[in-house]
């Protein structure tokens, strides 16, 4: 299957710190 | 001992790697000198990376454009994945660029790389915001203009996430007919 991911899953990564 | 879970460390891998264009208008350049490659992604945080990076579309200089189309296919009609295609075209009064221009320009790219358009996201080719002092542009590019089924479900999926109300036509053309039209419009091969 695809990789879908929903706007409010996406729009919840906006701010994050990012990755190490 | 703490444990750390996948999740907290593994970036989200997207679907597609993804290529973000900036084109400006430079009347003494051609088109193709005036078009850049800004970066590409395949991860969700690289994405917000970028995009929190960048200018919104409502500050930019009226005559540029940006295109996110997937690595592999550059963002203009010639390519062959473009050639056979056409859009799903949203035209912006000038007053919704105040209003509604960010906003669905950054609701186009989740459409994008969330691949919001199911098994039919194969056919998308990527998505263009034009910035122009008469009206800007929003646009959903897919690869065959005869690819019905596709093309349809796309531009439901797309008119739902936007937002448009349903007594308003949104309406898809082949970029032959965008090329070769002799008027202002470019009729639509179809329209939800």
């Amino acid at each position: 299957g695809k990789r879908q991911y929903n706007r409010d899953f996406l729009l919840g990564f906006q701010f994050m710190p990012a990755c190490v | 001992q703490e444990i750390v879970s996948p999740e907290d460390y593994i970036k989200h891998p997207l679907q597609n790697r993804w290529a973000l264009w900036f084109f400006k208008n430079d009347k003494s350049k051609t088109w193709q000198a005036n078009l850049r490659l800004i970066s590409k992604f395949d991860t969700v945080e690289d994405f917000w990376a970028l995009y929190n990076h960048i200018q919104l579309s409502s500050n930019l200089m009226s005559g540029c454009d940006y295109c996110l189309f997937k690595d592999g296919i550059e963002p203009m009609w010639e390519d062959e994945r473009n050639k056979r295609g056409g859009r799903w075209l949203i035209t912006l009064s000038k007053q919704q660029r105040r209003a509604d221009l960010d906003r669905f320009w950054l609701e186009t790219l989740l459409c994008l790389v969330g691949e919001a358009f199911d098994d039919h996201s194969d056919d998308v080719c990527g998505a263009v915001v034009n910035v122009r002092a008469k009206g800007d542009k929003i646009s959903i590019w897919t690869t065959d203009f005869e690819n019905k089924d596709a093309i349809v479900h796309i531009g439901q999926v797309y008119k739902d996430r936007l937002g448009v109300p349903p007594k308003v036509i949104i309406g898809y053309q082949s970029h032959t007919d965008t090329a070769t039209k002799s008027g202002s419009t470019t009729k639509n091969k179809f329209v939800v």
